[in-house]
């Protein structure tokens, strides 16, 4: 899973 | 990804075509306010230094290069196109956008996620684009007569962020300690300052009239 907080959206 | 944030990234790339369209099909930038357009640039810029660091999905990286690039595109050519730059409005868009940027930056060394480069530059481009419109509706208030995909333009850019808006929503009920409230907060902000252009537009659809704006 990707680090906590990262951004996913544009 | 859900329907409602597919549904506002593909919203807010319409919106940007049909931009490109207006000024390459009329060779003109009338009515298009080029502070707005160098304020997204700067959003784009600030909120996508991740782009080379942090891959999150063949999607999210063309989206944002195509984001970045056809914005960089239209300042470039309202500044540097012979013909286009002529058309532009430069006594009707004075709006003064370094407050914009002063302000967006000062409010995210104040309220961040974490106090990083990144997340102050993410915050920064959050608050940014919540008014980086402000100088296109005062020029579109300002010119009177708003051309058809001038409207559309604003309309569809103006829709993406309460689709967004939809998918927060989405995403908070379906995923757990999903919390963007920086975002959304300032997503309502964005969305609201649209409210009496999405007035004025609805209006000029039902009564099949000119789109305009009261001074």
């Amino acid at each position: 899973t990707r680090k906590e907080g990262s951004k996913d959206e544009l | 990804m859900n329907i409602f944030r597919f549904a506002g990234d593909m919203t807010h790339l319409i919106s940007i075509l049909v931009l490109l369209l207006k000024i390459y099909a009329t060779k003109s930038c009338s009515g298009i306010s080029r502070k707005t357009q160098e304020l997204y640039a700067l959003v784009f810029l600030a909120r996508y230094v991740d782009i080379f660091t942090e891959f999150i999905s063949v999607y999210n990286t063309i989206m944002k290069i195509v984001f970045i690039a056809s914005t960089l595109a239209i300042v470039w050519c309202m500044r540097g196109h012979r013909v286009v730059r002529r058309s532009y409005d430069k006594e009707l868009d004075t709006f003064r956008h370094y407050f914009l940027i002063a302000a967006s930056l000062v409010l995210a060394l104040l309220v961040h996620e974490k106090f990083t480069f990144q997340e102050i530059l993410w915050a920064f481009s959050i608050y940014l684009e919540a008014v980086a419109i402000l100088p296109q509706l005062v020029l579109l208030q300002r010119s009177g007569n708003v051309d058809n995909l001038t409207g559309q333009y604003v309309f569809f850019l103006g829709a993406y962020r309460g689709l967004y808006i939809l998918n927060w929503i989405y995403r908070y009920f379906t995923e757990p300690h999903f919390s963007r409230w920086i975002a959304c907060v300032s997503g309502l902000v964005q969305t609201a300052l649209y409210a009496d252009f999405f007035y004025y537009y609805f209006l000029s659809w039902k009564n099949n009239a000119k789109l305009k704006l009261p001074a």
